[in-house]
């Protein structure tokens, strides 16, 4: 299975149309390999990316450069998924 | 028995569909399972017809799970079709909608890709289906519908979560469904279930001009939503998918509205930024419940308002 282990969610406010069209940049940055789960949109509506670890430091980077507030929704994806894959086992399980 | 099945889990597409097919097992009168085409990797795309009888009636569609990692709508599309076995001929509202309409449920609408979720890529949004010339897998199956196909709000770039294919209805899992409602002919309500950030959406996302009935529409969906927060006061913003959120081309609801069909919606469920696509599987059963309080006032002002 594929591994997200270290790929953090970032949730984005950009603050107006100036923001959120450099967020659409990053969009366009292919080799950076983000996954927008909530894509830009209005000034002020919250942008959710999932950024894959080798890309944080570029993505954090960029967005601090701009004056671009984020914080961080999930700070390690691949925990999140572990615990639903043993949610699901442990049912299994018990089902079984 | 679907009694004893855990709606509270999360279950890979063998699990789902045998759930389908016990139900339909189990109340045989009411349930059928259509077989309305087969994915690009030559699944069976099925749907669950609710009918108490009569022929053509007027008809509701829903659709779960065509974004396949929004895992929390097909669960939810698996308690929905449970509720409604429990409801006809309990529930007042449920069973005069039954009485003169028909349901139509399709709980996984994007098979190949909910399969791929399960065995290789947990975040996988799209179809499966290969573009010739691009190394990158998939289709935006809410991008595919020939509504505003290809403008601003869906990418010419295969390698994007957005991209709208080659042409209009070029992904088997969007032509079956457009195919199955053409020719049915009779739908007068659609909603399509997604996650996550709690809106509930409706025409127009490829332009900004409001749909016909953009009043009725806000009002519905406002009646819609408060019925949805009177359960665990779970608050939901409004409005069209242009308004509310972004431009977005090539979307199904459009497509329903253009098509005739009235009452088309999108849920976009819970929540509002901790989990996103990855909702605890603890939270499927309260999101299925107040989601079917919004379900029902659509549907119960479709079927007092039938045009």
């Amino acid at each position: 299975k594929d591994d997200f282990v270290g790929h953090q969610v970032l949730r984005i406010s950009a603050a107006n149309e100036a923001q959120v069209q450099k967020v659409v940049e990053l969009e366009e940055l292919e080799h950076l390999q983000l996954d927008f789960w909530r894509g830009p949109g209005q000034p002020g509506s919250p942008i959710d990316l999932r950024v894959p670890f080798p890309s944080l430091q570029a993505v954090k980077v960029f967005l601090e450069a701009h004056g671009i507030k984020y914080t961080i929704m999930i700070d390690d994806v691949q925990t999140l998924l572990d615990e639903e894959e043993e949610q699901m086992t442990a049912f299994k399980t018990r089902a079984a | 028995s679907t009694d004893t099945f855990n709606y509270n889990v999360y279950h890979n597409l063998d699990e789902i569909y045998g759930f389908m097919d016990m139900l339909v097992a189990e109340h045989p009168g009411l349930v059928s399972k259509l077989e309305i085409g087969k994915t690009y990797e030559a699944r069976p795309i099925y749907v669950l017809k609710f009918s108490t009888g009569g022929n053509n009636r007027p008809a509701i569609w829903i659709d779960t799970g065509i974004h396949s990692r929004e895992w929390v709508t097909q669960a939810s599309g698996i308690w929905f079709a449970k509720k409604i076995t429990q409801d006809y001929g309990n529930d007042p509202g449920l069973t005069a909608i039954l009485d003169s309409m028909d349901i139509f449920l399709e709980i996984v609408t994007n098979p190949d890709g909910f399969v791929f979720t399960h065995k290789k890529n947990r975040l996988w949004r799209k179809t499966r289906s290969l573009t010739a010339g691009s190394s990158c897998v998939g289709v935006d199956p809410n991008r595919n519908w020939d509504a505003g196909f290809g403008k601003t709000g869906a990418s010419s770039n295969p390698c994007t979560e957005t991209y709208h294919g080659k042409f209009a209805n070029s992904e088997s899992e969007v032509k079956s469904i457009v195919d199955f409602v053409k020719s049915h002919g009779n739908f007068k309500a659609y909603i399509s279930i997604h996650s996550y950030s709690q809106l509930l959406l409706y025409p127009y996302g490829y332009t900004k001009d409001p749909a016909a009935d953009d009043a009725e529409l806000e009002g519905l969906a406002k009646s819609a939503v408060t019925a949805l927060a009177s359960l665990y006061g779970t608050k939901y913003k409004y409005g069209s998918i242009f308004k509310a959120i972004y431009v977005a081309s090539g979307s199904s609801i459009d497509w329903a509205y253009n098509q005739g069909i009235k009452y088309s919606f999108t849920f976009e469920l819970r929540d509002t930024g901790r989990y996103g696509f990855l909702l605890p599987a603890s939270q499927i059963v309260p999101t299925a419940q107040e989601t079917w309080l919004g379900l029902q006032t659509i549907m119960n002002y479709t079927r007092t308002h039938l045009y």
